[in-house]
């Protein structure tokens, strides 16, 4: 574990947390795209199977809880509770074009070709470009609220961070895997843009808003 | 050589 890895756990921590308290302060969750959230529900749960084969360390375990905790918890809100202020019009991006192909790739590409391995290369894969819905929906309204802005940035810089503590692993434990690392990469720089437009509005005190 | 299916990452 480096500092890295941590601050990126805890930048993942902090963008999971500021959604959920953002729809339930607001009662609402307007702008938010329920198709992304409900892939991250996904990516965790065939990321963390492993809960029940694999023990690592009570940090391991106790934030894998969490992370799944809160993504359902965000999913329930949107669809059950709060479902009146879901923006199903706005998020109209095909989830079924982002998850058979990751699945196909998934079969394809992957370690070892067993069920939980297949499901952990899945989420990983499908992790890299889950919130590709959440930047459409953006795209399409043409704006985001502020406090949607952090959420995305801390998001962001979550896998950015992950980035920085694979060099460091690599250099300092010979340690590296190639799936997560060309994902990371992936999710990272589809970022990019936004990270563009979060330094340059949004921390200027500007609303995030696109040109028409 | 890497450690295959311990993923120790989150």
């Amino acid at each position: 574990m480096n500092v890295f890895r941590l601050t990126g756990d805890l930048s993942h921590l902090v963008a999971i947390i500021l959604l959920l308290l953002k729809i339930w302060k607001t009662r609402s969750c307007a702008g938010i795209s329920g198709k992304s959230q409900v892939m991250f529900a996904l990516v965790f749960t065939t990321r963390y199977l492993d809960l029940f084969t694999n023990f690592i360390s009570p940090y391991n375990s106790v934030m894998k809880v969490i992370y799944l905790g809160c993504s359902y918890a965000t999913v329930y809100m949107i669809y059950m509770k709060f479902k009146a202020s879901y923006d199903g019009n706005h998020d109209t991006f095909r989830a079924e074009f982002l998850i058979i192909p990751v699945g196909g790739l998934a079969f394809l590409v992957n370690h070892e070709f067993t069920p939980l391995e297949i499901l952990w290369t899945f989420s990983i894969y499908l992790e890299s470009v889950a919130i590709l819905p959440q930047l459409f929906m953006i795209t399409k309204t043409g704006e985001a609220e502020t406090i949607t802005t952090h959420y995305l940035f801390a998001l962001g810089l979550y896998r950015a961070l992950y980035l920085i503590n694979w060099i460091w692993r690599y250099y300092f434990e010979g340690f590296f895997d190639l799936i997560a690392i060309v994902a990371g990469c992936v999710q990272t720089i589809l970022y990019c843009d936004f990270f563009y437009l979060y330094i340059t509005k949004v921390l200027h005190g500007k609303k995030l808003s696109l040109p028409a | 050589k890497q450690l295959l299916q311990n993923h120790d990452e989150l």
